[in-house]
């Protein structure tokens, strides 16, 4: 089961802050929970996955979409959420059974996304101490994954400065071999010039002979 | 000139080393370089 | 101000979830206020730096220490809290006055760390709303915190790969400036060598030439 925890201001009480929670098992499409809660009151209920494909069938929209657009409204992050009102308020004609709306709102006009039958919670305590408590291992688990990425980071700030210490050494390796060889090459030159001119002294000196002699 | 050519062929390998005056690091890689961008 | 919620199972009453909120701004030492909630009803109370030095006195503890005990108590992970008991009652003269106290067990004994008056919050849904909140702002940091050390991970590793590519590449440079070098320096020896080579062919024929002459 995943949850997702978010604040909301229903359009109907703008004042007042709801903690909606969002519980879901592979995704939002094959149904979804939902469990409202104002820190006094709770409010819960559950769309199945046949009454998400009526909604979508309702509203003349591909099943997949429709359920991306549930999944940006409801447990996607609060800017995009920006695009999206909520409402909440009790049925005019049965007591007790209570309607959360969504809706996303285009430019000037707004159009109903969805809405679950909520009914009150008959101990609010357990939901409230639940989402602070999902909250507090939610924030536990983070800090595990943060540590974790925390490690990596410095581990692989660790490898990026040793491989840029090889790739120094390795600039320095080949200057120093290209120094190495030229220092051996000019030995080896040298040491052919001046047989060379050693060769060309002798040379000169045998022709000076030769014609001398003759 | 042909003369001129003559006179360095005998001082001068095909590379522009020189057969009999000993070379250093400087002349060595100006040879080296020359080698490189006449291929 | 900085603050750290956790829950507690008072030695008085341990089968109820209790939710602490510590709240310091720049050390515990410097006094800190204490939030029960038991998602109901809602208790708060602020030991100041006076007292707690009188705390520290009072058990012949180095203040330093005594303040380092507390933090290990109070805020730090929940492993190390086993090592400490909670208990939380209301005060037997007066009435509305609670008491928060902390211990610490050692092996088969355990010593009373410090406590705290607490007075019971009148509207209890403020609190519960902090709480929830501030998980919710604590969890969406963390996540903004994951996310950006992450995309730092992911640069780190592209920036590895870039260096190891580099590096890779230098190897092969310093290869073929071997190469080059060792081919560009057997051109130039065998020069030497055939120059050599003629020159020691003229000596000999004017050597024999002159041999020849005399």
């Amino acid at each position: 089961m995943e949850k997702k925890i978010s604040r909301i201001y229903p359009l109907s009480d703008p004042k007042t802050t709801y903690f909606l929670q969002v519980a879901w098992t592979t995704d939002l499409g094959s149904g979804f929970t939902v469990t409202l809660c104002n820190g006094k009151s709770a409010w819960t209920g559950t769309i199945s996955e046949v009454e998400i494909s009526k909604e979508a069938s309702d509203m003349e929209m591909e099943r997949e979409k429709y359920v991306d657009e549930l999944q940006k409204a409801l447990i996607l992050d609060t800017e995009l959420t920006s695009k999206y009102n909520f409402d909440f308020c009790e049925d005019k004609e049965i007591s007790e059974i209570y309607h959360f709306s969504y809706e996303k709102n285009l430019k000037d006009v707004s159009f109903k996304l969805g809405s679950v039958k909520l009914k009150k919670v008959s101990d609010p305590v357990e939901v409230i101490k639940e989402l602070i408590g999902y909250c507090l291992d939610y924030t536990a688990e983070l800090h595990v994954k943060n540590e974790y990425v925390q490690k990596e980071n410095k581990r692989l700030l660790n490898n990026w400065d040793d491989m840029h210490e090889l790739l120094d050494k390795s600039v320095q390796v080949k200057e120093e071999l290209e120094q190495e060889l030229y220092s051996k090459f000019i030995c080896v030159l040298n040491e052919k010039k001046s047989k060379i001119r050693s060769l060309q002294e002798k040379l000169k000196e045998a022709r000076e002979a030769a014609r001398q002699n003759r | 000139c042909p003369s001129t050519k003559q006179h360095f062929a005998l001082e001068y390998d095909c590379y522009g080393d020189s057969y009999c005056s000993d070379t250093d690091l400087v002349q060595l890689r100006d040879v080296f370089q020359r080698m490189h961008n006449n291929k």
